[in-house]
């Protein structure tokens, strides 16, 4: 099996993380075209940018996924659950 | 605040640690606990108490990997703990990653600082956006010596439960703010005094006066201006043979080489031999001439001997019967041109420590000059 690159690597790994703590439905795959349920990744990495007072550009910078590899609680940051 | 604003609508909160983990004593693993619950308990008019019952409030364990609420743990890193908010049945449970290495200081994971993290959730705090705040959802560690919560949290909790009609004026962030006191006040009692390098150090709140040789005279200084991390010193000795000093504040006591604290410190007093009833050193002395060092605790006092690094057996023994003339307590102690000095209050005693005789009683404001 090819291995993936780093950069693959990294959407994958960001996928999972606004998937666990910026959505409540999960986050699709950043080269995806086909309209799905679930929260759009580059919108989805907008609001986490923001969360942060990150730059907000959308992108997957060094400096957003400098902040995805710190230790954290695991608790969704937007969750609101009653 | 989650939707709905849900809290504790009880006046006691209890809680159980129903798995612990093996990185820690379970004394540790409680006291630490108690201590992150008594951050918010402060401050707004709630109680915790740890309970043994199956039907505590905020059940607390520490699981790796899958452990039965659909939130499986990582491994290593990545997510630390998670909590539920206030309710019935999960509600307000925390749960600590067991694959994380749980340390009560910078290293890893400080569990001090998560679990206070874990129950801002469990009382019904989501995550802050200020990166000051407690509830920023990363780690990042803090000294947490004196820790309060920070405004935001505060606020966040406070808005919830009130404010706690009984507690003190929030501190000034700048404790040692307050005007420094006078050296030449005739009531002056100090904390701690000790040499250093052939030098007096008179420990007065966040200060202390040095007294160098005859033709040096005093000068006053900020304890954090030269040991940082040091608030106030409750008791202090030299040891000469390794060039040290030692501070005693709180349950926690530092080494100092010059500046530079030694590597692993602060260490909590049961690390030097104390019992965990002792939470604060009132004295310390080091004396030379039988390299041991007197502790004093209350009315009694330890021998630590320095060479086997160990408190000597058959202690403690009360002050006023194996010291006599020295009273019930000590303030501070200290060891100047071969003779012991024992202070309580604003008066002191010179002390024959061979023959265990007082020799002199002085006034503590007549060594700083006045």
């Amino acid at each position: 099996m090819p291995t993936s690159s780093p950069r693959q690597e990294n959407l994958s790994k960001a996928q999972n993380y606004l998937s666990q703590f910026f959505s409540e439905v999960g986050v699709a795959s950043p080269s995806s075209v086909v309209r799905s349920s679930l929260d759009s990744f580059n919108d989805t990495l907008k609001k986490m940018q923001e969360f942060f007072g990150l730059e907000v550009t959308g992108q997957l910078d060094s400096n957003t996924l400098e902040v995805m590899a710190r230790p954290r609680c695991g608790f969704n940051d937007m969750a609101r659950y009653g | 605040h989650f939707d709905g604003r849900p809290k504790w609508n009880k006046a006691v909160v209890t809680y159980r640690i129903t798995d612990y983990t093996p990185d820690m004593s379970q004394r540790d693993i409680n006291s630490t606990i108690a201590k992150a619950f008594k951050l918010y308990s402060d401050i707004i008019p709630l109680d915790f108490q740890q309970s043994d019952s199956e039907t505590a409030d905020i059940m607390i364990k520490f699981k790796s990997g899958d452990h039965g609420d659909f939130a499986p743990f990582d491994g290593q890193n990545g997510v630390l703990a998670h909590a539920f908010s206030p309710g019935e049945g999960n509600g307000g449970d925390a749960h600590f990653d067991e694959d994380e290495n749980w340390t009560l200081t910078s290293e890893g994971a400080n569990l001090f600082l998560v679990a206070a993290h874990e129950f801002g959730h469990a009382l019904g705090l989501v995550h802050s956006q200020d990166e000051t705040a407690l509830m920023f959802p990363t780690y990042k560690y803090v000294n947490t010596d004196r820790y309060t919560l920070p405004d935001d949290d505060r606020e966040g909790v406070q808005a919830l439960y009130g404010v706690r009609s009984d507690i003190l004026p929030k501190p000034q962030p700048e404790a040692t703010s307050e005007p420094p006191p006078d050296r030449c006040n005739r009531d002056l009692v100090f904390d701690a005094v000790t040499t250093i390098g052939g030098k007096l150090f008179f420990f007065k709140d966040g200060y202390f006066w040095r007294k160098g040789g005859r033709w040096e005279g005093i000068t006053r200084h900020k304890i954090q201006s030269v040991w940082p991390g040091i608030h106030k010193v409750d008791a202090a000795y030299e040891n000469k043979n390794r060039n040290t000093v030692i501070f005693f504040e709180g349950n926690q006591y530092w080494q100092f080489r010059g500046k530079t604290v030694l590597p692993g410190y602060p260490k909590r007093l049961s690390d030097f031999g104390f019992p965990s009833s002792v939470t604060k050193v009132d004295a310390a002395v080091h004396v030379s001439t039988i390299s041991k060092t007197l502790l004093f605790v209350n009315n009694k006092y330890w021998s630590y001997n320095e060479g086997r690094r160990r408190m000597d057996r058959g202690y403690p023994k009360f002050i006023h019967r194996h010291l006599p003339g020295v009273g019930h307590r000590v303030d501070a102690a200290f060891e100047n041109r071969g003779h012991l000095y024992f202070s309580s209050g604003s008066r002191q005693t010179e002390y024959h420590y061979q023959r265990r005789r007082a020799l002199h009683t002085l006034m503590n404001y007549l060594w700083l000059g006045c």
